[in-house]
């Protein structure tokens, strides 16, 4: 089998598709957001605006977050609020044409990293599972 | 340097130690699970019971789930649970002597692993990062 080299291949050979993530958009109810997370089992998932442009994640935690009142959680401090108001947006992306090497380096501090194009439209994700099925690969190629 | 070799390396080489593990134990209330999950940011920790034996995980995902009553969340349904009602027990664990090797396949679908000793109690644990780095490392040895 061919060799695998991570700085000749590209994101896209290895990401999810657009089509298979799950996502929110900025403007849900942060109760909505909690139903995709639930409902998918994931931790986190790519908030995107209206016109599909990546901007951020939401994840359990910033939802668990907003639930915090002064004194107790309060589940009514969910109905106000939306994606928009909780999500990190400091989040690191990478291009199409970007290699799986950059995405080693940014999944070594995340736990997926967000492919967009040059409008910074979705185009998949590049996971740590991906990465790590990759290693184990080529362990086994040796 | 040395090269590195996963079969020929041991878990306990890599691995977090348990003294930097944040955990909880089985008869905790669910509130202080979510405490210290909050506190640490991780999305799920180790449970141990009274002994220090490893008994499974307990994520952010179980406590919210733990929250749904049947027409909405009700935080007060968490007062009455203990880590030992929502944790998940089926989780696969590495011994000290297990190798790296061992740990990639595990790692593959879990974020994290167990590291125990023959007694069940927990040792440490290896996470995904670790792996990462590992491959990373090994890239720029070539
Ligand atoms: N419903 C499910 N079915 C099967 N396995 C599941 C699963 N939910 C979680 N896992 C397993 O747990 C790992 C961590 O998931 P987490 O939700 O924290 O973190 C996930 C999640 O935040 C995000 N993610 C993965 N696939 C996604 C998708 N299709 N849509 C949106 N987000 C996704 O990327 C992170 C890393 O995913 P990765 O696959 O490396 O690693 C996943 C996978 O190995
Ligand atoms: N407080 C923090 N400071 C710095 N980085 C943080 C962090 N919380 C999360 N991260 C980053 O996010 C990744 C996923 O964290 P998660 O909590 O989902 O999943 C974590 C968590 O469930 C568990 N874990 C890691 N370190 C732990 C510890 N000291 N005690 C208990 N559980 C730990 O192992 C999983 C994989 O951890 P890994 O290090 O591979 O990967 C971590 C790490 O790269």
């Amino acid at each position: 089998t061919k060799e695998f080299d991570l700085a000749t291949t590209l994101v896209q050979e290895k990401m999810v598709d657009a089509e298979k993530v799950a996502h929110v958009q900025n403007s849900n109810p942060l109760e909505h957001a909690l139903l995709v997370l639930t409902k998918t089992g994931y931790n986190a998932v790519p908030v995107l605006d209206f016109h599909g442009k990546f901007e951020g994640i939401i994840s359990k935690s910033h939802i668990l977050e907003a639930m915090f009142g002064v004194e107790k959680i309060e589940v009514e401090l969910l109905e106000k609020k939306t994606v928009s108001d909780c999500m990190d947006r400091e989040i690191p992306t990478l291009l199409i044409d970007d290699t799986i090497e950059q995405a080693l380096h940014e999944l070594i501090d995340y736990n997926f990293v967000c492919v967009v194009d040059e409008d910074q439209q979705m185009q998949g994700i590049i996971t740590r599972r991906q990465l790590l099925k990759e290693y184990r690969n080529e362990y086994y190629r040796k």
